[in-house]
């Protein structure tokens, strides 16, 4: 473990967090796209499956019953208990658009050709662009709260510290996995956009909004 | 060098 995946952790378990916290005292999910939960929601079971099977660490295993309990958690809120402030008319990204690329890739480029690797495999392809309806909305909507931009760019940056991770462990520790690598670095890359708005507008008090 | 065998990260 090092400082940066740590650190990344903790900001994708705050994003989580923000998210979740944010729909229950609104008691509304205005302006969060419901398909990019469900895409997370299905990320985290599809890699974490291994928690029956691998035992790593009390951490690692705590963290993915969070992760896990969390996006099921906010899928229920947007989808069952606060459906009548979900915003169908924004959130209109094609997410099979997202879902069969990562199955085929999944099969096409592994590690392994076994369920649970290639489960894990698709659940990092599909990580990548998970986000792309939660963005699109955001586009679409040419503006979003601040608590939702600031939800973002925690979780943007989870995997941007999931970078410098990945090169401290192949200095550090000669070890490197280039699925996740390549992925990650499109996932952060999809986040560049928003980082330059997030930075010049929301943390100077300006409202962010995207040019419609 | 070594790939991971299990993957230990989130």
């Amino acid at each position: 473990m090092n400082i940066f995946r740590i650190i990344g952790d903790l900001s994708h378990l705050l994003a989580i967090i923000i998210l979740l916290r944010k729909i229950w005292k609104t008691r509304s999910c205005a302006g969060i796209s419901g398909k990019s939960q469900i895409l997370f929601a299905l990320v985290y079971t599809t890699r974490y499956l291994d928690l029956v099977t691998t035992y790593v660490s009390l951490y690692n295993t705590v963290m993915k019953i969070i992760f896990i309990a969390v996006s099921i958690a906010t899928c229920y809120l947007i989808y069952m208990k606060f459906k009548a402030t979900y915003d169908h008319n924004h959130d209109t990204f094609r997410i099979e658009f997202l879902l069969a690329p990562a199955v085929i890739l999944a099969l096409l480029i592994n590690h392994d050709f076994t369920f649970l690797e290639i489960l894990w495999t698709f659940s990092i392809y599909l990580e990548s662009v998970a986000i792309l309806p939660q963005l699109f909305m955001v586009s679409k909507t040419g503006e979003a709260e601040s608590i939702t931009s600031h939800y973002l760019f925690a979780l943007g940056s989870y995997r941007a510290l999931y970078i410098l991770n990945w090169i401290y462990r192949y200095h550090n520790e000669e070890i490197y996995d280039l699925i996740a690598i390549v992925a990650g670095i499109v996932q952060t890359a999809l986040y560049c956009d928003f980082f330059y708005l997030y930075i010049t507008k929301v943390l100077r008090g300006k409202k962010l909004q995207l040019p419609a | 060098e070594g790939i991971k065998d299990i993957h230990d990260e989130l």
